[in-house]
């Protein structure tokens, strides 16, 4: 158990100690104490640094002091011949002889006491980031004025978290600005635009001052914007190194200015509007856009109509014009419908006559009917061309939808009468 | 056919044989046989055959059947009397409609119809073909069909023809203009041709093509001069008559 003091001896003193032993100590005091080892009486066998018999103090697993010989008081009016301080609570004390023949030594007394600990000034690292207060038996950390503590309990920052933008159009800053920013924060900004506005930041390069990055290119104090799937920065330097404007696709954006203990500088100012998400203007294969403007936006509604020829096709039903509205994701609605060639099917067959089977019957194909000659004729001359028409039927110049006739050849024989004269 | 000699379907592929009587008949078109009226008079389905030249058994099995939907004879056709020999065959044309279309090929085409022009008016001495399965000089009916090559001549020659055995008066035969005289000594249609074609050649065509132009119709004697209907006359009557019975076309 920890203890506030405590005394130390070798073995069998004030009688000589033995040979052959090896003891160690050790010593806790409370936390938030340091630790006063003193000693009184050093009566150990001497020996080039201590070789053979000694007493060593160890602190943290590093020997801190090492004694053996004979040791008196150096003032007369105390009778301390050894002392240490030490800022931590834990020490260890380890004697250790060897096999001696000679004159016996009586070994060492040695005490220690809790000493108070100045937390704030006894360390390399410096403890709070602020305000260091310092207690017996500990410390504690305070904040400047506009500060609060962090759940560390050691740094300060400021509250600068938690403002959500809504507005279509609208001016962030960094804490302070132009004034120095604070250090040691997180500062994290929400813009949420309603469905269908994407997040347009402009910044100007001079409104732009953070602490530069190091020579490794890490910036200690950072700019971040988050939208979606995309992050732009972190950012720092002085002016903004970033582009001037960005378009983030989306309607939320997520902003966090981040700084460490060091280097404040002016900070930052930015400003965002609203732009309406907009969709492509796509160019869509044989089909019109009605209205046919240059750029679409967020709820934008087109009718695209298939030009002459073509049809849209939604399961088993067919026409020639479809509407596509610019949605809140900036893609169009309907984008898996396309204007597809009409489909005029297999032409019909004809009573004694044929036509060719088409490679395909779409919307421009052209097919020929022909009679079965020369018993058959075509009833029109030219009637027997077909065009596979804008309303997926198959045409002929003369005809129109009507099938060709194939009329019986009238009159000639295959074979002459020949009249054989008597 | 007097005064012929043999032919093959090929040669008159028009040719339709009517059973029962032994007659002839000229396919027109697909559904239309048109035919002489005392060939139908009493038969209102005749059986018929086109696509033959032999009338043997085993040819008219393979020969192709023409199966009768209505017959319609013309209405200036004056019934039969029994009593007495018939006497005046004017008006003599019919049309037999039939139930399918016949397919076209070498056997089997129609015959043209005449047109109305003044081309198509025949003079003594025009020749034109007949065939058919009648009687010839030898036979009252052959196997083989059989064709010839006549002349037209003049309606007075005819008139003028004499009986050997006459069963009607010669003045009670009506020779009119619906009536082509054709034929010379020696070559004739007799009994048994009724109702096919006299066919004559388009004029003004390069390509040999016929049409037409009679059917054969009566005669007072076989061997010279035989009466022919003068198809002409009835080309109107044939194309109404057929527009208003034709059904909703089947192609």
């Amino acid at each position: 158990e920890p203890t506030m003091h405590g005394e130390i001896l070798s073995p069998n003193y004030p009688q000589a100690y033995p040979n052959d032993v090896v003891k160690s100590w050790d010593i806790e005091v409370p936390e938030g104490f340091g630790i006063h080892l003193y000693f009184t009486h050093v009566d150990i066998e001497p020996s080039e640094s201590c070789a053979y018999d000694s007493v060593q103090i160890i602190s943290g697993g590093i020997e801190e002091g090492r004694l053996c010989g004979q040791r008196t008081s150096k003032s007369p009016n105390s009778p301390i011949i050894e002392e240490f301080q030490f800022p931590y609570n834990k020490l260890q004390v380890v004697f250790t002889s060897d096999f001696s023949i000679e004159e016996q030594f009586t070994g060492f007394a040695a005490y220690y006491t809790a000493i108070d600990v100045n937390e704030c000034t006894d360390f390399t690292d410096v403890p709070c980031s602020h305000f260091c207060n310092n207690f017996i038996g500990g410390y504690f950390c305070s904040c400047p004025p506009e500060y609060f503590l962090h759940d560390d309990m050691r740094n300060c920052g400021v509250n600068c978290s938690g403002d959500v933008f809504t507005a279509l159009i609208g001016e962030i800053s960094s804490p302070n600005y132009p004034n120095p920013y604070p250090e040691n924060s997180r500062c994290e900004y929400q813009i949420q635009l309603q469905e269908g506005f994407q997040v347009v930041v402009t910044m100007q390069r001079e409104d732009f001052d953070v602490e530069p990055a190091d020579s490794e290119g890490n910036c200690p104090d950072s700019l971040t914007f988050a939208a979606k799937n995309q992050q732009f920065g972190p950012y720092c330097g002085d002016g903004f190194p970033g582009p001037l404007t960005i378009r983030t696709q989306s309607n939320t954006l997520g902003i966090v200015f981040q700084t460490d203990l060091m280097g404040q500088k002016k900070g930052w100012k930015l400003r965002y509007h609203g732009d309406p998400i907009s969709c492509p203007k796509e160019s869509t294969a044989n089909s019109n856009w009605e209205p046919d403007k240059a750029k679409y936006v967020f709820k934008d509604v087109v009718k695209i109509t298939c030009v002459d020829g073509f049809e849209v096709v939604e399961g088993h039903v067919s026409s020639t014009s479809y509407y596509s509205t610019c949605q809140s994701d900036g893609q169009w609605s309907n984008s898996g419908l396309k204007c597809q060639p009409v489909y005029c099917g297999i032409p019909d067959p004809i009573a004694n006559g044929k036509v060719e089977e088409p490679e395909n019957s779409v919307f421009g194909t052209v097919i020929h009917y022909t009679c079965e000659e020369p018993y058959y004729y075509m009833e029109h001359e030219e009637g027997g061309e077909y065009r596979c028409a804008a309303n997926g039927r198959w045409v002929n110049d003369q005809l129109g939808i009507e099938l060709p006739r194939c009329i019986p050849v009238c009159g000639v024989p295959t074979e002459p009468f020949q009249v054989q004269q008597k | 056919i007097f005064g012929g000699q043999p032919a093959k379907i090929e040669n008159f592929p028009w040719q339709v044989f009517f059973n029962h009587p032994t007659a002839g008949g000229a396919l027109i078109n697909e559904y239309w046989v048109l035919t002489a009226a005392h060939v139908v008079e009493k038969n209102s389905d005749p059986s018929m055959y086109a696509g033959i030249t032999a009338l043997r058994l085993a040819d008219l099995e393979n020969a192709q059947r023409l199966y009768t939907k209505r017959v319609i004879i013309h209405p200036g056709w004056k019934e039969d009397d029994d009593l007495n020999p018939r006497t005046n065959f004017d008006n003599d044309i019919a049309l037999v409609q039939l139930k399918d279309p016949v397919k076209m090929g070498p056997k089997f085409s129609p015959i043209c119809l005449p047109g109305t022009s003044s081309e198509y008016n025949l003079s003594p001495g025009d020749m034109g073909l007949i065939s058919g399965w009648g009687r010839t000089e030898k036979r009252l009916h052959v196997i083989n069909l059989r064709g010839a090559k006549v002349p037209v001549t003049s309606l007075e020659t005819c008139k003028q023809v004499k009986e050997e055995n006459p069963t009607a008066r010669p003045e009670d035969y009506v020779i009119t203009d619906n009536m082509i005289c054709a034929g010379e000594k020696g070559v004739d249609s007799c009994k048994g041709d009724s109702g096919g074609a006299f066919a004559f050649q388009v004029p003004n065509v390069k390509a040999p093509k016929f049409y037409v132009a009679g059917l054969v119709s009566w005669g007072k004697k076989c061997g010279a001069y035989g009466v022919y209907t003068k198809v002409k006359n009835y080309v109107d009557w044939i194309l109404k008559t057929m527009q208003e019975n034709s059904g909703p076309r089947k192609d």
